[in-house]
């Protein structure tokens, strides 16, 4: 799904 | 960025803010549980270590230092300043059943094997839960002041706009993180019941006390 961290949402 | 998402924000927000001026005005912490404030304190910090990684957006960065001061603000004003009204014979909520879980899961389901991917994961899991203490004391007082549940109002609408959101986003941007969804979903889950007796008795002008 994610590759590596880039979580966008707080 | 979609109106679902920025209306979830400001709920958020606004949910912060009640509870730091409730607290600064009444000179008081009476009825708030220092233990979910801690659990809220470690959430973000746990998840907003991205701030010294990687950059998103000067909104993003500016709301993850607010959410992070707001909620140290509010661990001091209970632990120190205001520290004799805070309730702490009604705070007994054991957190560590929270976190037993959470750190379990955390382990198990989350998106890579790595330090910041599994605390952002255990973070989240842990926002779900963080309320539990909070709630616990309301109904083992059997009442909130309506200040608290306004509170509490806020801070339960922000999630269930995030879902909105989500669902925005997996239609019109075919994104979608399950793990938030899953935990998002417990979290709102967890507020229906307060979300009933906030609408059917504060929205009314009553108080918010729970059936004997």
């Amino acid at each position: 799904i994610l590759q590596s961290f880039k979580h966008d949402e707080l | 960025m979609n109106i679902f998402r920025l209306l979830g924000d400001v709920s958020h927000l606004l949910a912060i803010i009640i509870l730091l001026l409730k607290i600064w005005k009444t000179r008081s912490c009476a009825g708030i549980s220092g233990k979910s404030q801690l659990l809220f304190a470690l959430t973000y910090t746990t998840r907003y270590l991205d701030l010294v990684t990687n950059f998103v957006s000067v909104y993003n960065t500016f709301m993850k230092v607010v959410f992070l001061a707001a909620s140290y603000a509010t661990i001091w004003l209970i632990y120190m300043k205001f520290r004799a009204t805070y309730d702490q014979n009604h705070d007994t909520f054991r957190i560590e059943f929270l976190l037993l879980p959470v750190t379990i899961l955390s382990l198990v389901a989350n998106h890579e094997f790595t330090l910041i991917e599994i605390l952002w994961t255990w973070s989240i899991y842990l926002e779900a839960v963080a309320i539990l203490p909070q709630l616990f004391m309301v109904s083992k007082t059997g009442e909130a002041e309506s200040i608290t549940s306004h509170y509490l109002f806020a801070l339960g609408s922000y999630r269930g706009l995030y879902i909105l959101n989500w669902i925005y986003r997996y239609y019109m941007e075919s994104y979608y993180d399950l793990i938030a969804i899953f935990a998002g979903i417990l979290q709102t889950v967890l507020y229906c019941d307060f979300f009933y007796l906030y609408i059917t008795k504060v929205l009314r002008g009553q108080r918010l006390q729970l059936p004997a």
